[in-house]
C-alpha cells in the first residue's frame, strides 16, 4: 500500500459516501445516472468475486464488501424506493449502456492475462469500469444545473483512478517487474474520459459559479 | 509471481 493508492481508495470511498448522503438524506437522485450505477454494480460483482476464494487483508475485504453493498443499495434506491425514484430523470438518462457491456465482455475474452473464469471476469470488470462513467457524463451535459453533490461525486470518482495511475507509476519504479498493461491502459482510458469534466469542474470552482458542462 | 500480490488492488 502506498499513499497514492490509499488516496485513490479514500477518494473512491468518499465519492460513494457523497452519493449515499445525497440519496439517503435528501431522498433525491436528480442528475444521477442509474445506468452508470448499474454498470458499477456489475463492475464490482465481476471484480470482487475473489472475496469468496481468497483473503488479502482486512482492509481489502472490508472495502470490497462496502463497494458491493453500496453499489447495489444505490441501484435499489433509484429503482424501487418510491420517493427517490421519482427524482430520477429516466427520459434524460438514455445512454444505451447495454452496448457497453457486450464489447467489454468480448474484448475480455480476447485480451486477458490468463484464460480462466475469474480472470476473464476480472478483465471484463476493468474494461467496463473504464467506460461506466459515460452515461453519467452524458446526463450531466443534458442536466442544465448540476447540483454540487453530484458534481463532487463525479469529481472524486474520477480522481480515484487518477491517484491509481500515480500508484502504478510508483509501484513500477519501486517493485521488480511490476507491470499490468491491461489495468494501466484501462485506467488511462477511464481517466481520460473525465478530462473535460475536470476542466469545467475546476473552472466552476475557481469562478465560484455553478458547474455546467457544454451541451 | 505471487498471485496474492497480483490482485492486491481494489
Amino acid at each position: 500500500m502506498n499513499i497514492f493508492r490509499l488516496a485513490g481508495d479514500m477518494s473512491h470511498l468518499f465519492s460513494i459516501l457523497l452519493l449515499l448522503l445525497k440519496i439517503h438524506t435528501i431522498k433525491s437522485c436528480a442528475g444521477v445516472s442509474l445506468k452508470t450505477q448499474e454498470l458499477y454494480a456489475l463492475v464490482f460483482a465481476t471484480r470482487y468475486l475473489d472475496i469468496f476464494t481468497g483473503y488479502i487483508s482486512l482492509y481489502n475485504t472490508l472495502m470490497k464488501m462496502f463497494f458491493l453493498w453500496s453499489s447495489f443499495t444505490i441501484v435499489w434506491y433509484m429503482r424501487y424506493h418510491n420517493v427517490v425514484r421519482r427524482s430520477y430523470d429516466k427520459d434524460q438518462d438514455t445512454f444505451r449502456h447495454y452496448f457497453l457491456i457486450l464489447p467489454c465482455f468480448i474484448l475480455a475474452l480476447l485480451v486477458h492475462e490468463k484464460f480462466t473464469f475469474l480472470e476473464v471476469l476480472w478483465t471484463f470488470s476493468l474494461y467496463l469500469e473504464a467506460v461506466a462513467i459515460l452515461p453519467q457524463l452524458v446526463l450531466l451535459q443534458r442536466t442544465r444545473n448540476v447540483d454540487n453533490l453530484t458534481g463532487h461525486y463525479v469529481f472524486f470518482l474520477g480522481a480515484y483512478r487518477s491517484f491509481y495511475i500515480l500508484n502504478w507509476i510508483y509501484r513500477y519504479f519501486t517493485e521488480q517487474n511490476y507491470y499490468k498493461w491491461i489495468t494501466w491502459i484501462s485506467g488511462l482510458v477511464q481517466t481520460a474520459l473525465y478530462a473535460d469534466f475536470f476542466y469545467y469542474y475546476v473552472k466552476s470552482w475557481r469562478n465560484s459559479e455553478r458547474l455546467q458542462l457544454p451541451a | 509471481k505471487n498471485s496474492k500480490r497480483n490482485k492486491d488492488e481494489l
